[in-house]
């Protein structure tokens, strides 16, 4: 998957890829033991690359989304169905628009579009569904994952995108070496990460946004590496690296 | 080859002999028309009196009824009840008094006929009901008593469903008694047939499954097959069970011809804990049986209370007793083990207090539902028996009914269970359906453990409760009742209306109700063409399955009506529209507590139910009857066609036999368009909402 993250204060938009492997459950949002959130995605990958010089993508086939308070609740959306388990378990179809609000927790499916869940008011997550009629190979119904609302996840919030919403980050050019052109790298937690410019296609492809690239499954802009965030399994609330 | 016994049964029979009974059944996204065709052959030289019988479901309307007798064709008419006419008439046995009583559990409809000497006798009756699913099943039932060995029987029933079909049960026929069509709630411990065969002793059922939503049943027992069943014809009850696929979305919505039917019954959804009472009655006439099958029910009902349900017990007679005075218990081993003592220990004697009894069960959830422990949306409601009229205490129904409102005050549900025959069922009816429930009746020689227990699981397991079903404002008319009390697992809402606009694109459709601690919204917009083309598909099927049918009926009979089913088929949803209509009329009106209000509800259905041809409580099957002569000779008829034209219609009448909908009178265009209004309408249209959301996101391409 394609990873954005926004730094409002500092006008900056970072962008990454964590390709994984099939199977691989990956932490998104780690705020177990403040607000009692926690998110992790799980990957499939396509039956096919999308060339042959290319390697095979994957996706996020499940998200996993468990919340802690008033009392522990599961939800699990997939293109397809949202199961909703706490004291008891629902089942929700995707190819209609549901909503099933409990008070401080609310999830509401818009037909074959999005889920959202809302926790407690001031938390809250869009999956996006995207569904193929007509999947190419390398193409398989997937989900996509934003963060809608993070006002009630705390500063020490982690997991691959849960890490950055308290931070600040900078830009600084390194000098250009004989015959090469300058290049960028990224300040973040007094770790310099080596960027260069892309532009990346979000919500369905409808928006574009220009955003500084770091390379080689983020490292060194997410603390650790990226297998510090697969997680065992599903439902994992475990702490971050 | 016919065996001697069964030919001198067949010598001996002195009455008409039934040649011919073919039923055929299409039942088309759960409505089911039927078209039973019988010939008759007097063999004798003389006159003869044919009686043609037939047991049609409780829940069902007979909406044709044809004789051919000496090639004239006698066709029956509807009429207002209160219009007196000197020929024969075929309204059911049972229906005579059923102005005033509840909907007995079958009809049979009878029809006797002179039958000129050496000369055949042709009856065509029709019905239709819409299935209603009880216990995750839909229920068919085709009664197959001719009381005479009959040369050729068979029974065809094609099933084609929206969605697929699943479950499909054919069960063994029911034997003895006339038993209830399906109203029982109690389901037969039958195995389910392997490989779609029946496990009945006759090997004579077939199914057959030509494609995913078709399938077609036929039962065809031959002549011996059927003397080794009875030889009196009595053979019992065919029945058919099955349900669809479905899931927790919005339900499955039929469009067709400017009318929709919705049918909702979501699954995958966790029960609501409920506060129930179970009031019981323990007078004198429940001795013996009776007390000793409600005891058993009782015992297993305890065992299938859930954690968070909360219950009590009452107990009445003349004296009134409360197990757990003032409270109602949690489900525990130590409770339900005192419940079972307290439920040992009934002794029936003394009187019938049904007023006392109800007063006591309001007053202990009135009182539990405004304490702390109550949880705001469980789900409340008395399950009330008794097996006969009230006889200590308040003895006025009016009384009682009055007493029971101001009780309640619309904060529960009752749910009634009669037992025998000495039951004013008509109070409980009423009682049942003021207070948001049902009423079930259990007859006499039934097995009532087994049927109080089986009313019990079809209310025991609520899933929604205050469910409220939309549709977008100004698009939808006459919408049949769409604000429900209580969905319960196994069963299904089902609402029906018409469109106001036929060529609209699509209909917003948004169910509301809560789930325990929940609210939930489910909608989506129904693309009305594709689905018209789709139900359209259907009906095609039918038509066919139909037409196959008409073809097996006898060529004579089709060849004077054509194919009625067929054009029945092409207006289905509209029909069902009608049937629903029709029945929602009659509940309000047993329910309404003003002759005023008794008299509209009375005049809208009685028009609906002339318009769409159903024999009901208010209406009359006229059928003109062929004069025989004493030699045995039809008499000269004055006319060939039936006595439509004898007498003009009441003012109020609207046409009988129209193909286009009936402009509605003012009446009814009032009343719908009030009930229209108490109806929430939706006006937004969710579509696919634009979000503002950060950009900080996880995707893929």
């Amino acid at each position: 998957p394609h990873f954005v993250v926004e730094f409002p204060l500092s006008k900056l938009t970072v962008c990454f890829n964590i390709n994984g492997e099939p199977g691989h459950v990956l932490r998104l949002v780690s705020d177990h033991k403040y607000s009692g959130v926690t998110v992790n995605g799980k990957l499939i990958g396509a039956s096919a690359p999308p060339g042959s010089h290319k390697q095979q993508r994957t996706y996020f086939s499940t998200i996993t989304i468990v919340a802690d308070h008033p009392k522990r609740s599961y939800i699990e959306v997939t293109p397809t169905k949202v199961i909703l388990d706490g004291r008891d378990r629902i089942v929700l179809p995707c190819h209609s628009s549901v909503t099933v609000d409990s008070g401080m927790l609310s999830v509401a499916i818009v037909q074959n579009s999005n889920v959202t869940v809302t926790v407690g008011g001031n938390i809250s997550f869009i999956i996006l569904l995207h569904q193929y009629k007509n999947p190419a190979p390398y193409q398989r119904n997937h989900l996509g994952f934003y963060i809608g609302n993070s006002k009630g996840l705390s500063r020490n919030c982690h997991g691959l995108l849960g890490q950055f919403l308290s931070e600040e980050v900078g830009l600084a050019e390194l000098p250009a070496e004989a015959g090469t052109k300058p290049s960028q790298v990224l300040k973040v937690k007094n770790r310099s990460v080596p960027v260069v410019r892309k532009s990346r296609r979000i919500y369905s492809g409808t928006q574009h946004v220009d955003c500084w690239f770091a390379r080689n499954n983020a490292a060194k802009l997410i603390d650790g590496e990226y297998e510090d965030y697969v997680t065992s399994h599903m439902f994992d609330t475990g702490d971050g690296p | 080859r016919v065996p001697r016994q069964v030919k001198t049964i067949l010598v001996k029979e002195t009455k008409p002999h039934i040649e011919e009974l073919s039923i055929r059944t299409t039942i088309l996204s759960r409505y089911a028309f039927t078209a039973v065709y019988c010939a008759m052959l007097n063999r004798h030289s003389a006159a003869a009196e044919g009686l043609f019988q037939f047991q049609i479901p409780a829940g069902a309307y007979v909406s044709n009824f044809t004789m051919i007798i000496g090639g004239r064709v006698y066709q029956s008419e509807v009429r207002l009840k209160e219009k007196r006419v000197k020929q024969g008439n075929g309204k059911p046995k049972n229906k005579e008094s059923s102005d005033t009583s509840p909907e007995p559990e079958g009809e049979l409809f009878k029809m006797t006929a002179n039958i000129p000497g050496r000369n055949r006798a042709f009856f065509l009756l029709m019905y239709e009901e819409l299935l209603q699913r009880r216990l995750g099943r839909y229920e068919h039932v085709t009664s197959l008593r001719p009381t005479q060995l009959v040369s050729r029987l068979s029974l065809d029933v094609t099933i084609i469903d929206h969605s697929p079909v699943t479950d499909l049960e054919v069960l063994p026929l029911r034997n003895g008694k006339i038993s209830g069509t399906g109203n029982s709630g109690a389901r037969p411990n039958t195995p389910k047939t392997p490989g779609g065969r029946t496990k009945s002793e006759v090997p004579v059922t077939t199914v057959i499954k030509n494609e995913k939503t078709v399938w077609k049943i036929t039962f065809s027992p031959n002549i011996v097959q059927q003397a080794k069943i009875s030889t009196s014809g009595i053979l019992g009850d065919f029945v058919i069970r099955y349900d669809v696929q479905r899931d927790m979305g919005i339900g499955d919505i039929q469009v067709l011809n400017g009318h929709f039917v919705h049918f909702f019954a979501p699954k995958d959804l966790p029960a609501v804990p409920k506060n129930v009472v179970f009031v019981i009655d323990s007078s004198a006439s429940m001795l013996g049986t009776k007390m000793r099958q409600t005891k058993d029910a009782l015992f297993t009902i305890l065992k299938d209370l859930r954690p968070g349900d909360n219950f009590n017990f009452i107990s009445f007679s003349n004296r009134i007793k409360v197990w757990q005075p003032n409270r109602l218990v949690p489900v525990t081993p130590l409770n339900i083990r005192d419940a079972k003592k307290f439920i040992f220990t009934l002794i029936p004697n003394g009187g019938t207090n049904i007023d006392g009894a109800i007063q006591s069960g309001s007053s202990l959830l009135r009182e539990y539902l405004s304490g702390p422990d109550s949880s705001p949306n469980s789900v409340t409601l008395i399950i009330f028996l008794t097996d006969g009229r009230p006889t200590v205490g308040e003895l006025q129904s009016t009384s009682i009914l009055g007493n029971t409102r101001s009780a309640v005050q619309e904060k529960f549900c009752i749910f009634t269970i009669g037992m025998g025959n000495d039951v004013d069922y008509r109070l409980l009816e009423r009682m049942a359906l003021e207070n948001c429930g049902m009423m079930r009746r259990i007859s006499e020689e039934a097995d009532a453990s087994a049927m109080l227990k089986g009313f019990y699981d079809e209310i025991g397991t609520p899933l929604l409760s205050d469910i409220r079903v939309n549709y977008t404002e100004d698009s939808v008319d006459y919408v049949t009742q769409n604000l429900f009390t209580n969905y319960f697992n196994g069963s299904e809402l089902v609402i029906a209306g018409k469109l106001t606009n036929r060529s609209a694109e699509s209909l917003h459709v948004q169910v509301t109700a809560s789930n325990n601690d929940r609210n939930i919204i489910l909608e989506t917009d129904v693309p009305l063409r594709r689905l018209q083309i789709e139900t359209e598909k259907h009906v095609k099927a039918a038509s066919a399955a139909m037409a196959v049918g008409a073809k097996a009926l006898g060529s004579g009979v089709m060849q004077v009506l054509g194919n009625p089913l067929s054009s029945i088929a092409e207006d289905f949803v509209e029909r069902v529209w009608g049937f629903l209509s029709v029945k929602e009329g009659l509940r309000s009106r047993l329910r309404s507590q003003t002759s005023k209000e008794r008299e509209q509800h009375t005049q809208l259905a009685t028009n609906l139910s002339l318009n769409y041809h159903f024999l009901t409580p208010l209406t009359n099957m006229v059928v003109e009857k062929p004069e025989v002569l004493l030699d045995g000779r039809m008499a000269p008829a004055p006319t060939i066609a039936p006595a439509a034209d004898e007498a003009a219609p009441p003012l109020n009448e609207l046409p009988g036999n129209t193909d286009k909908p009936q402009k509605l009178d003012g009446n009814m265009r009032r009343q719908s368009s009030s009930q229209s209004n108490k109806i929430g309408k939706v006006e937004r249209k969710p579509a696919k909402k634009s979000f503002t959301i950060s950009k900080t996101s996880a995707d893929g391409d």
